[in-house]
C-alpha cells in the first residue's frame, strides 16, 4: 500500500459520497446520469465477487462493501427513490455500444480464461467507460451543477492517483498489471477535457457550461 | 501475459 492508492480510494469514496450528499439533500438527481451509475454499480458487482473468498485485509474487504453499497443506494435513490426527477431523456447514451465492445475486449485479452479474471478484467475496461454516458449527458445540457463537478473530479482523480500508484509500485515492487494500466490512462484520458474546465471554470467560482 | 492472480487493489 502506497500514498498515491490510499489517496486514490479517498477520492474515490469522497465522489461517491459527494453524489450521495448532492442526490439527498437536493432531494433531486437533475443532471445526473443513471446509466453511469447503473455501470458503476456493474462494475463493483463484476470486481468483488472475490469479497468472500479472496480475503486481503480488512481495509480491502471493508472498503468493498463500502463501495458497492454506495452504489447501489445511488442507483437506488435515481431509479427508485427520487426518480420523478431523473432526467431519462438527455440520459440517452446507448449502453449497448460500451457493453458489447468491452465484454468482446473481455474474453479476447485477459490473464487468465478462468470465470472471475473475465469478469475482473470486464470490470477494468468497463470502469475506463462508465463516465461516458454522464459526459455525455452534461455535453447534451450543456451545463452541470457545481457539486456534480466536484463529484466528477474527484472520480477523475482517483484513476490518476491510481496511475501514480503503479508507476511507484512499478519502481518500489517491480509491480506492473498492465491490463490495469492501460484501461487506467483511457479511463483518466477521457477526463481531461473535463479536467480542463473544472480548473478553468469552477475552480474560479463560474458555473461549468459547454459552449 | 501472465499477472498477479488473485487482485489486491480496489
Amino acid at each position: 500500500m502506497n500514498v498515491f492508492r490510499i489517496l486514490g480510494d479517498v477520492s474515490h469514496l469522497l465522489a461517491m459520497v459527494i453524489l450521495l450528499v448532492k442526490i439527498w439533500r437536493s432531494k433531486s438527481c437533475a443532471g445526473i446520469s443513471g446509466k453511469s451509475q447503473i455501470l458503476f454499480a456493474l462494475v463493483f458487482t463484476s470486481r468483488y465477487l472475490d469479497l468472500l473468498t479472496n480475503f486481503i485485509s480488512i481495509y480491502n474487504t471493508v472498503m468493498k462493501v463500502v463501495f458497492l453499497l454506495c452504489a447501489y443506494v445511488t442507483v437506488y435513490l435515481i431509479y427508485g427513490k427520487f426518480r420523478k426527477t431523473f432526467d431519462s431523456e438527455n440520459d440517452s447514451f446507448r449502453l449497448e455500444f460500451l457493453l458489447v465492445p468491452v465484454i468482446g475486449l473481455s474474453f479476447l485479452e485477459n490473464y487468465s480464461f478462468t470465470p472471475t479474471e473475465i469478469l475482473w478484467t470486464f470490470s477494468i475496461y468497463l470502469e475506463s467507460v462508465a463516465i461516458l454516458p454522464q459526459l455525455f449527458m452534461i455535453s447534451k445540457t450543456g451545463e452541470a451543477e457545481t457539486i456534480t463537478t466536484h463529484y466528477l473530479f474527484f472520480l477523475g482523480l482517483y484513476r490518476a492517483l491510481y496511475l501514480a500508484n503503479w508507476i511507484w509500485r512499478y519502481h518500489t515492487e517491480n509491480f506492473y498489471d498492465q491490463i490495469a494500466v492501460v484501461s487506467g490512462v483511457v479511463q483518466t484520458i477521457f477526463y481531461c477535457d473535463f479536467f480542463y474546465l473544472y480548473i478553468t471554470k469552477v475552480l474560479k467560482g463560474k458555473k461549468l457550461s459547454l459552449p | 501475459d501472465q499477472e498477479p492472480q488473485g487482485h489486491d487493489e480496489l
